[in-house]
């Protein structure tokens, strides 16, 4: 059920956006 | 990924341009074919690269004027297709670009949609990406569906 909370669909879209946040940018500072 | 009605993009986009705290009119589709909104979210997205002399090349008195309007745009989307290129370091092929007539002329949401898109991968792309992607978190998550299924087309598009 995409509506409802804690469904599968929530899970996706949590991993998605969380992928894209640890995704590097291109300007960003190396480490180190 | 499972198609979308051709104007669930601009209204999901329309809703998360509602989360921008932005001087020009941004509440409905119709206030968002001069560009200038557009051209404030940018702004905020990449200061560095947006400036206040680029967005003062936008006219703010489009009026009835779809000339105006479609003007503002092409200076708009040419200038997004810099920021991926020079800022991002991306180029996107294959991409349909949207027909800026359709978006001055007659605000065609499928058209505008498309546009929204280009400035949904600035905001999720630029240095401080994680504001954006955080308040996009927040939205209902029927948004977040259409949202994530717009950065993934863009992805695919996407040639470093």
């Amino acid at each position: 059920d995409p509506g409802k909370p804690g469904s599968a669909n929530e899970g996706v879209l949590a991993n998605f956006f969380n992928s894209l946040l640890s995704k590097k940018s291109v300007n960003s500072p190396s480490p180190g | 990924m499972p198609r979308m009605a051709d104007d669930e993009l601009c209204e999901s986009l329309l809703i998360w341009v509602q989360t921008f705290n932005l001087d020009a009119p941004h509440e409905t589709i119709q206030d968002l074919t001069d560009g200038v909104a557009l051209g404030e979210i940018l702004c905020q997205i990449g200061s560095s690269f947006f400036t206040s002399s680029w967005f003062g090349r936008l006219k703010k008195d489009a009026g009835e004027s779809w000339r105006i309007r479609v003007s503002n745009l092409k200076k708009v989307q040419e200038g997004i297709l810099d920021f991926y290129n020079e800022e991002l370091g991306q180029e996107l092929t294959d991409f349909q670009l949207p027909d800026l007539s359709q978006v001055g002329e007659h605000a065609n949401p499928v058209e505008l949609g498309r546009l929204l898109q280009l400035v949904l991968g600035c905001a999720v792309n630029c240095d401080h990406k994680e504001e954006y992607i955080s308040t996009i978190m927040g939205l209902e998550e029927s948004v977040q569906h259409v949202v994530m299924g717009a950065i993934q087309e863009l992805m695919t598009k996407e040639i470093p």
